[in-house]
């Protein structure tokens, strides 16, 4: 593992620990987008299966049942929990999210490493990771006071995004035969769409005043 | 043999 991937996991991993950390300590989600959090339940659901089929690593099994239990967890909160759920801003958090399902479902049939279960699954997980972020980005483009912490959120899955790309092209020239397309497309896509988020968030850390996005 | 794929990715 290069150091790329592992800094791209570690800042995945702090994303996620700094939305329960908000969802636990100050009992809020408000700002966070439950669209796109069960997009990413989905996501890794449909990722992950081959937790039943394939060992890799203890470290890769760990990571997968973390990022799986915090996904269906946080979804779980946002729902269910009776404090959690009423700071949740559901007016606002309107994006038609399964829309984004059944093209990245046809999109995996067509185009995937080979049609089994397994790999369109797999396809499927990666085209929809990469749109899954959309409702959270249009929510905070909604929010006219976007906090610390949800700030934080956003930039540390943009910057885990970002270092897995640095992590492919080092992959690309160290190892042998490592071409992976659907990945990296799909992943450069993602990485693109925070590319503007990216760009407030300096601004505003430059200049020393509060995050806000134009409408 | 084949090669480890992408999939030992997260």
């Amino acid at each position: 593992m290069n150091i790329f991937r592992l800094a791209g996991d570690m800042t995945h991993l702090f994303s996620v620990l700094v939305l329960l950390l908000k969802i636990h300590t100050i009992k809020s989600c408000a700002g966070i987008s439950l669209k796109t959090q069960e997009l990413y339940a989905i996501v890794f659901t449909t990722r992950y299966l081959d937790l039943f089929t394939t060992y890799i690593s203890l470290y890769n099994t760990i990571m997968k049942l973390i990022f799986l239990g915090s996904s269906i967890s946080i979804v779980w909160y946002m729902r269910h929990h009776k404090v959690v759920r009423r700071s949740y801003d559901k007016d606002q958090d309107t994006f038609r999210h399964y829309l984004l399902m059944l093209p990245c479902l046809l999109l995996a049939l067509l185009i995937n490493e080979k049609f089994t279960f397994l790999e369109v699954m797999w396809a499927f997980s990666l085209y929809l990771e990469a749109v899954a972020i959309l409702p959270q980005l249009v929510l905070l483009q909604r929010t006219r006071n976007i906090d610390n912490l949800t700030g934080q959120y956003v930039l540390l899955l943009g910057a885990y995004r970002a270092l897995y790309v640095l992590n492919w092209i080092y992959r690309y020239f160290t190892e042998e035969n490592y071409v992976h397309w659907i990945t990296w497309v799909s992943g450069i896509v993602q990485t693109l769409l925070y590319a503007d988020f990216f760009y407030y968030y300096f601004q505003s850390w430059k200049n020393n005043v509060k995050l806000q996005l134009p409408a | 043999q084949e090669k480890p794929r992408s999939h030992d990715e997260l």
